[in-house]
C-alpha cells in the first residue's frame, strides 16, 4: 500500500514544515510588498495534484502562461542528520485570463510525493501498475486530506488542486486557468 | 505495505539524484583538499540506518564526538514545480579512537525516509505498531539494498550502516565508533 507510507511521509516530512508558517513567510515577502489593485498574491499555499501524477520539473514547464518569480526565504531545519537543511517554495505567478493588466503571485508546486509513484509505474522494477497506481493516486488524495484535517496547524494554510491531466479526447486542461479560478475564489 | 513505497521514494527522490556524482563532489570539495597523513575523508555516503528508525537532528546530537564540519556544494534540480530545489549533503569529523591525532571527514547522515516510520509509530493516527515498525523496518533495508544493486550508477557510492540503538541491556552503541569501523575499513 504505497500511498499510505507517502502519505505520511509528505506530511511529516513536508507539510508540517511549511505548511503552518506559510501565511507569515508570504506576507514577509517582497513579492507581498508589491501588492496593489493590479497585483494580488494568494496566501495560501497551491499544491497541484495531476491524476497520473505526472509532475513537470516546474509548472512553467507544463503551462508557459505560468511565469517563475522567485523564491521566499527558505525554511531551514536540522532534520535526520542533515544540518540546516534547506525547504524552499517557489514564487509563480500567472496573468489575469479576463484583465491582461491584472497579475497574481502564488506559491505552488506538484504534490512531490506522487511523482514516486509515475516514476514506478514507469519503471519496469518498481511492479506498478497504471491500474495499480491511479488506486494508489485516489487513495492519497483520501489520505492526505485525511491527515491535514486531523492537524490544526495545517488549517486554511494549503489548496490541493486535483485536476485530470489525461484527456480521453485529446484535450488536456491548461492549469494556468485551474490556479486562477482557484486564486480568485481566494482573493 | 509502507516500507515498499517509501524505499522507492527514497531512491527516486533522493539516492538517484546524490549518489551517481558524490565522489566527484567530495574531491571537488575545500575538505578533501585540506587531507594528508593526518587528515583522510571518506569518499562514500554514509548513511545510518537505527533499528528503531529513530534519527536525531544532527549526528553529533546522537554522539557528541561527531563534529559538524560544514556542507559539500548542494545539488540543485528543479523537481516537481520547486525550480532550483537544494540537496545539501553535510560534512561530520571524527577523531580517530586509537590515535587522537587522525580525523577522518565524512558524508553522513540518517536514512531520511524511515524516520516518517518512526513518526508513524509515535503518532495515535497513523496505525503504525511498534512491531509493525519493526517489520517495516527490516523490509525498506532488504527493499533499499535490493533497489540499489539494480541501479550501476550508484554502485560503490555509499556504505548503509544498520544498527540497533535499542539495547535491551541498556547499553547504546557509540554511533563514533561505529562509523570509525567503516570508514576505516573503506580507506
Ligand atoms: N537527507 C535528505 N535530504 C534531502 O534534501 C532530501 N530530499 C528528499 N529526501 C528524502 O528522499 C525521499 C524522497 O523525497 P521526495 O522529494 O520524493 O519526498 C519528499 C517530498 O515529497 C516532500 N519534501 C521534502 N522536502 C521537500 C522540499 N524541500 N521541497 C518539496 N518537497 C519536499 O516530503 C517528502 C518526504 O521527505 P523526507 O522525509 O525529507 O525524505 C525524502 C524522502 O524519503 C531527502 N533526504
Amino acid at each position: 500500500n504505497v500511498a499510505h507510507g507517502l502519505a505520511w511521509s509528505y506530511y511529516y516530512g513536508y507539510l508540517r514544515i511549511v505548511l503552518p508558517e506559510i501565511k507569515e513567510r508570504i506576507i514577509a515577502s517582497k513579492f507581498f510588498e508589491n501588492c496593489n489593485e493590479r497585483i494580488h498574491m494568494c496566501k495560501k499555499f497551491i499544491l497541484l495534484f495531476p491524476e497520473s501524477c505526472r509532475c513537470f520539473p516546474t509548472l512553467h514547464d507544463q503551462d508557459s502562461d505560468i511565469s517563475v518569480e522567485g523564491h521566499l526565504e527558505p525554511v531551514i531545519r536540522n532534520r535526520a542528520g542533515t544540518v540546516n537543511r534547506y525547504y524552499r517554495s517557489t514564487v509563480y505567478s500567472v496573468k489575469d485570463n479576463i484583465d491582461p493588466n491584472k497579475k497574481y503571485f502564488f506559491i505552488g508546486e506538484y504534490i512531490t510525493a506522487i511523482l514516486t509513484m509515475f516514476e514506478m509505474e514507469q519503471s519496469n522494477l518498481a511492479g506498478l501498475s497504471t491500474h495499480d497506481k491511479l488506486l494508489q493516486s485516489a487513495q492519497f488524495y483520501i489520505k492526505i486530506e485525511d491527515i491535514l484535517k486531523c492537524h490544526v496547524e495545517c488549517n486554511n494554510t494549503y489548496k490541493i488542486i486535483y485536476f485530470k491531466d489525461q484527456s480521453e479526447r485529446g484535450k488536456i486542461p491548461k492549469i494556468s486557468d485551474i490556479i486562477l479560478t482557484t486564486i480568485k475564489a481566494e482573493i
